[in-house]
């Protein structure tokens, strides 16, 4: 399973 | 957050006040870039949809809100209250060979094909080439005054630290994402020219003046 993409930057 | 990640964003937010101040004190907008300033608004604008739907920090969405409100004013003053000190004539790049190969970018090379990630993809790629139709106005022009070039050295600043952020989270966190990594080491290439001619010149009292 595919984790989804993290954006914690800006 | 790390030490880098923290200081590029101020340099970030630094940048962009500069930029206002600027307008608003001098009441004027000439020298910069109006394309470049309504690309940035596409950038924040597609990039930070995500407000709405996830919540990472208040921090997060605080600058979020900031970059937002920011590149929103800056277009406002450029294009509207000191629309009559807009250059024009010098701004004459063709963000179509912008717009184009980034938007077919994000489509063929993303991390998933959903709007939103597309949409994200898409501001990454057009945030690296966005201050081109700047950069081109300076070198048409053959100078820039000094406060537009700090402008241009904070805004550089921010993703050339956001390279030592992402090199600092790759080893402790073993975080990376190869699309922001690619798009970021761009758009700092992007800058080097400039760099060399605001630390051999405008650092030492000069004016930033291309050689003829």
């Amino acid at each position: 399973c595919k984790e989804p993409h993290i954006k914690d930057e800006l | 957050m790390n030490v880098f990640r923290l200081a590029g964003d101020l340099a970030h937010v630094f940048a962009i006040i500069i930029l206002l101040l600027k307008i608003w004190k001098t009441r004027s907008c000439a020298g910069i870039s109006g394309k470049s300033q309504v690309l940035f608004a596409l950038v924040y604008l597609t990039r930070y949809l995500d407000l709405f739907t996830t919540y990472v920090s208040l921090y997060n969405s605080v600058m979020k809100v900031i970059f937002l409100a920011s590149s929103g004013a800056t277009v406002y003053l450029m294009y509207v209250k000191f629309k009559a000190t807009y250059d024009h004539n010098h701004d004459s790049f063709r963000v179509e060979f912008l717009l184009v190969p980034c938007v077919l970018l994000s489509l063929l090379i993303n991390h998933d094909f959903t709007v939103m990630e597309v949409l994200w993809t898409f501001s990454i790629y057009l945030e690296s080439v966005a201050i081109l139709p700047q950069l081109f106005m300076v070198s048409k022009t053959g100078e820039a005054e000094s406060i537009t070039s700090h402008y241009l050295f904070a805004l550089g600043s921010y993703r050339a630290l956001y390279l030592l952020n992402w090199i600092y989270r790759y080893f402790v966190e073993s975080h990376y994402d190869l699309i922001a990594i690619f798009a970021g080491v761009v758009q700092t290439i992007l800058y080097c020219d400039f760099f060399y001619l605001y630390i051999t010149k405008v650092l030492k009292g000069k004016r930033l003046q291309l050689p003829a």
